[in-house]
Parts: structure tokens; C-alpha cells; sequence
């Protein structure tokens, strides 16, 4: 479903070139869990901005669905980052003036669902991330770890069929971390495809398979046992 | 040096109370290393923010080396922020518009250390944390790990006596953790003091003494086998 073929992403800052990205292709079937892991600055990031269509490659194809995104419209991409991708950054990117709620609720709202179903999504995943009691609180009313599990129920009210979780447990003790893994867990064995960020091995262990980044290159793609 | 009795830190919101503070008294000596755990939300970052002289409780005393916080003028509490600590946030706090260089040189300008001295500083402590070649990059232009790694930079060129680090390696990959754990270590082992939050037992073992939040008091203070 997802097809990514030699992806390159190079920046120009001054009169250096950065390559992102130095030649990606990357393959990942419906309702695989595969986690994405490689030191800082390898990439990873980058990658994941183009799989969830915020952000396109210098050179390369991203084939999703059949669909090939460099030729997608901006609506069809509104479309595919509304409807079909949960998306969770690796800096949280919340409103900051507006309440947990009301940033839960914000995908909702974009893809025009009702304000009473919006409400209901919305308290199902602040309470499933364990914040029920923090709904009304705005970003810095929150702890770093709460704004990351409001930032993972944004990614989730939405109920889409992938989704791309930038380091998602960065800021969360192993008690909440274990509760967000079996969260995407769940909904993976529910047919939900997952792609996560992560740095910390014990995590990635809660996937499939690990693909390893290396100077914006994958530098290797291994199935784990299965779970 | 740092000795907290009775914290408390009690916010309103809207009719309703968070204690994220309930009565937390804690001493740290000259050129300890402590770490400092906990559940997310549990008054970790709340306590730091006290500590580094950001925030000031609802009650209870914070004295830092005989001085009694609550009662030191606007201008001591700069002067201790900008000369004797250096402080790493959970959110990194960079200047968004600034290179990581200018980020980094900030505190020493506040401090009044000239041109050649703080580009020389903010190169060495660059350099130290692995980016060196990233000096003219903004933060929009960096990955998560190398952002943090600038908010560490930072802290250190000012040659503070104490470094306080909440989550300092929370987006970074194991080797780069090891990397900004073993300079810690260092600047430890030459007299300086540090007190760092964490969420990750690995990195915790790097100091001499864990300390455990638990919704917002201490549950636990342990001294660990000498490394
Ligand atoms: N301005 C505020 N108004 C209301 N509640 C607040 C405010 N700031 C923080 N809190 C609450 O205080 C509690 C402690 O927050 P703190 O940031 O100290 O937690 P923490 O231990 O650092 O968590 P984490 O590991 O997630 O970073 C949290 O439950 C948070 O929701
Ligand atoms: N706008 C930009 N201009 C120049 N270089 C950039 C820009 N954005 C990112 N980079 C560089 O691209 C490289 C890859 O960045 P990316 O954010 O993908 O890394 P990452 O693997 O996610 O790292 P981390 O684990 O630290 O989050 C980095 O070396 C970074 O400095
Ligand atoms: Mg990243
Ligand atoms: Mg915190």
C-alpha cells in the first residue's frame, strides 16, 4: 500500500548541501507494524514527513494506494492527511491556545463529523491515553509527556487507517509508554497499519519489523519473530 | 547547596485544584548526581522549573547555597540563572529565528563575555555535542536529537557549577545518549553539579543517587553503588 522508490531530499542551507535523504525505497504492506529506528539526524523524520504527505521529496516516487502522490492535487492530499493518515509529530505541533479537547477534536472537525461525535472520539482517546482528567487544560497547562499523549489521541480520535507516530513515547515514563504500545498494538491486530519513530529498542520490539536508518539511507530491514 | 523544604505548587484551573506539588523537601550537595524519575505529570518538570529559579512555589523554601530564594531581588535570581546554572528544558526552548551558534552564545552575552570568548565557548561545547557542522543551521532546520542537543550545548558553554537536564536525551538514539551522558559524567567528575530527569533506567544509572516522583511528592531516594 505504501511504495516509496529512491527517495532524495537534499536541502540547501548557505552554500551547503544537506542530503536528507539519500536515495530511500521502502515497501509496507497493509497492516504491517514496522518500527523505524537509526541515530539522530539520519532521517527518519524526513522520510515520515513525506509518508504522511506534509512534505515532498527532491527526487523519488511515494506510491500510496496506487495513487502517485507527486501528482496527487493539494485536495487529495487534504484528503489522504484528513481521512485515511493519524499522524503524530515528533515535536507534538498543539495549538497552544486551545484546550487537549479541543486539539483532539480539531482532524474531526476538518473532516466535517459532527460536533456530538467529535465530542464523544475525542474523551474516548484522552481517556484511552490516560489524560481524562486533563481535557480542558491548554498545552502549557500540561506536562512534556501529557502534551505527547494529547498529541497520540489527535492522531487516533480520528480513527484512520495508517498510522505515523514520530517517537511517540520520547517524553513518557515506561508505565505510559507500555500503555500507548498496546494501544497501537490493539488497533494493529485491528487491521490498522502502523509506522513508528522510535530510538528505544524495547519499544521497537512491540512491531514487527525494524528498518534502520543510516545517513539518510535504510541501512537494514529486519522481520522480528513473530509476537 | 540546594536544599527544598515542604514544596508545594497548587495551580487553578478553571474551579478546579492540581497539586503538582503536594510537600517535596530534597537536599543536593556540591557535586552530586542525581537523577530524577517518575510517572508523566508527576511534578518533575515542576520541581526543576523551582529549582532553576524559572518558577517559584506556592509554598514551602528553595535555598541555594545559603540564599534564600524567596527572598532574593529580580536581580539575583538573573544572576544565578545566567552564572551558576545551566539549564536544559523538556522543551528545548531555542530561539526559533537564531542559528544554533547565536543559541548557544545567549547566556553569555547576558553575562556580559565578549565576541571571541563566546564564539569560541559555543564552537567547543558545539563540537562537543556532535554538531559541528550544523552551527549556522536554525532550529526549523535541525531533527529533534540535534535541537536538543543545542538546548544542551547551550547550558554547558556557560561553564555553569550546576547543571540541571530535564529529559535531556529523551529524542536522542543510544550512542548519542551515551555520548552527552559521558560529558555529564565528565563535568561531574571535575566538580560540578548535576541533576538530571529522566524517564529511561539506563541513562539514570550514568548518576549516583536516584530520586522518584510520585503525583507530586517523593516516594523514593536511593544512592546507588559507586560507579
Ligand atoms: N499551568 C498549569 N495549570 C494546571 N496544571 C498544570 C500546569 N502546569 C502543569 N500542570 C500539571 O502539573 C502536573 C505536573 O506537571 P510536570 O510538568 O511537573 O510533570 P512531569 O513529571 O515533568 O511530567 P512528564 O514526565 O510528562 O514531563 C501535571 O499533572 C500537569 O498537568
Ligand atoms: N530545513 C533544513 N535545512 C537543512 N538541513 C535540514 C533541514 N531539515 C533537516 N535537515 C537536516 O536533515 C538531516 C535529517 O533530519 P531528520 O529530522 O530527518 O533526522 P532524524 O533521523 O529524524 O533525527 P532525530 O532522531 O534527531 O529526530 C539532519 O542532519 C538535519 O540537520
Ligand atoms: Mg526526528
Ligand atoms: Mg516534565
Amino acid at each position: 500500500m505504501i511504495s516509496l522508490k529512491n527517495l532524495t531530499k537534499v536541502y540547501a542551507t548557505g552554500d551547503v548541501e544537506v542530503r536528507a535523504l539519500a536515495g530511500v525505497s521502502l515497501e509496507i504492506t497493509e497492516g504491517e507494524f514496522v518500527s523505524i529506528m537509526g541515530p539522530s539526524g539520519s532521517g527518519k523524520s524526513t522520510m515520515m514527513n513525506i509518508l504522511g504527505c506534509l512534505d515532498r521529496p527532491t527526487t523519488g516516487e511515494y506510491f500510496l494506494d496506487g495513487l502517485n502522490i507527486a501528482q496527487a492535487s493539494d485536495n487529495q492530499l487534504a484528503e489522504i492527511r484528513n481521512q485515511k493518515i493519524g499522524f503524530v509529530f515528533q515535536s507534538f505541533n498543539l495549538l497552544p491556545r486551545t484546550t487537549a479537547l479541543e486539539n483532539v477534536e480539531l482532524p474531526m472537525l476538518y473532516r466535517g463529523i459532527g460536533a456530538k461525535e467529535r465530542r464523544e472520539s475525542a474523551l474516548r482517546a484522552l481517556n484511552a491515553v490516560g489524560l481524562g482528567n486533563r481535557v480542558h487544560h491548554k498545552p502549557n497547562e500540561l506536562s512534556g509527556g501529557q502534551q505527547q499523549r494529547v498529541a497520540i489521541a489527535r492522531a487516533l480520535a480520528n480513527n484512520p487507517v495508517i498510522i505515523m507516530a514520530d517517537e511517540p513515547t520520547g517524553n513518557l515514563d515506561s508505565k505510559s509508554s507500555e500503555e500507548i504500545m498496546a494501544i497501537f498494538q490493539q488497533l494493529n491486530d485491528a487491521g490498522i497499519t502502523v509506522a513508528l519513530v522510535t530510538h528505544e529498542p524495547d519499544i521497537a520490539l512491540f512491531s514487527k519489523r525494524i528498518v534502520r536508518f543510516k545517513d539518510g539511507q535504510i541501512d537494514s530491514d529486519e522481520t522480528l519473530a513473530q509476537r
